[in-house]
């Protein structure tokens, strides 16, 4: 029986927009709460009858209709998902978990050092900038490696891996990671452009523009 | 819009420092 | 059929405890390469033999005896699992998910800048230790309250959401944790001391001893 439920999250959140295009692919009914009334990060979040249900108080956060209730982004986009998109076998399993994995422990940190001061929400510092692309440098080059001989990162089709690294590299992809940047991640391009472009992502991130020109940090 | 909220989001900002100690650390110990 | 294979680690590493005590719960043969000459820390993970294997280069790492190759710890301990560590409904596997991710998210930050430094990895920062210790107070705070009215944290048995907490949890325990900061976190203290006196984990472990004076850093 098909997943129904609501997700609370803020707009436009890339960790929840994980959960929204795999319940497109598994056919999950997920209703989205992120505006007020319904829904207002950072009071709604922090009421008693929301921590009863989520005590971390974090969002995005899943109740489903039969009132089971989840947290963790990884761990809602695994339960409104389909075990094609899980990985069928055990093998296809635990290579999507690696590339979740990844994807939270090598490429979240390096990404928002670099993205946070280019939307003015973080101060500047030059030197963790250089470092942070330094590191995106290195997991471009890594998964360029990966995708050189594959379309998608697990198996023939698209998983929660290409979902989760897809949706961890948004903000890369839409701020700074101009042509000339990209230049030398041909397959890594490709394979990117080639999921979004999927009507299931589209469905929820809408025709993306990828950065022309590398946002500098705005003071 | 969609950046006010991400200030809100818990990054470790520090991990790649925490990794190379770490990393470091344990070379050492191996000799 | 049981998995087979060998896990490449530094000794005494958390994150490959991992694995290692789901192998045994769930049989699977799981030989460990820790010490020169098999595996030299530093030196063979940057082998090209090694990186063609695994291209990320960290440990642990695993490969099967099929030659099937996986990094990243949580994704190693999740294919050596059985389901019933793994989490046999879709609920369950999504609620360990939810833990594991907890663990890495909000737990190890806290962690590591506490501990590291009275292990003489990292210099010692006052501010940030003491904003450790508030997160880690937190933690446990969480825990204690889900831990309440059950004995394990995920359904009636240990999962792999309780191997990846306590092996998350292990150097707090070992090193900072003193009888009168846990003291407010019975059930926590409770639920750490059942797993690890189970024989699985004592068989990775060993006998653990639980801090008695909180270490402070070493200049």
């Amino acid at each position: 029986m098909a997943v129904a439920g609501t997700l609370y999250t803020y707009p436009e959140n890339w960790r929840a927009f994980k959960a929204l295009i795999a319940a497109q692919y598994s056919g999950a009914a997920v209703k989205v709460l992120s505006t007020p009334p319904q829904f207002h990060f950072g009071q709604t979040n922090k009421t008693p009858e929301f921590l009863k249900k989520f005590p971390v108080g974090k969002v995005p956060a899943f109740e489903g209709e039969d009132g089971f209730c989840i947290f963790e982004s990884n761990a809602i986009a695994h339960y409104v998902s389909s075990d094609e998109l899980r990985g069928k076998s055990k093998e296809a399993a635990a290579q999507v978990l690696q590339w979740v994995s990844f994807a939270d422990s090598d490429i979240v940190p390096p990404a928002s050092t670099w993205v946070f001061p280019t939307l003015g929400i973080m101060q500047y510092n030059k030197q963790a900038t250089e470092y942070a692309k330094e590191e995106v440098k290195r997991i471009l080059t890594l998964l360029d490696c990966h995708l050189k001989t594959r379309t998608f990162l697990v198996g023939e089709r698209i998983t929660l891996a290409d979902i989760t690294v897809v949706c961890t590299l948004l903000w890369l992809y839409k701020q700074v990671l101009e042509p000339s940047f990209r230049q030398p991640y041909g397959n890594v391009n490709r394979w990117f452009v080639t999921c979004v472009n999927q009507p299931q992502f589209k469905a929820i991130l809408g025709e993306l523009k990828l950065c022309e020109k590398m946002a500098q940090f705005d003071a | 819009m969609a950046a006010n909220f991400l200030v809100h989001e818990k990054i470790w900002f520090e991990k790649f420092k925490y990794d190379d100690a770490e990393k470091r650390y344990y070379e050492q110990i191996n000799g």
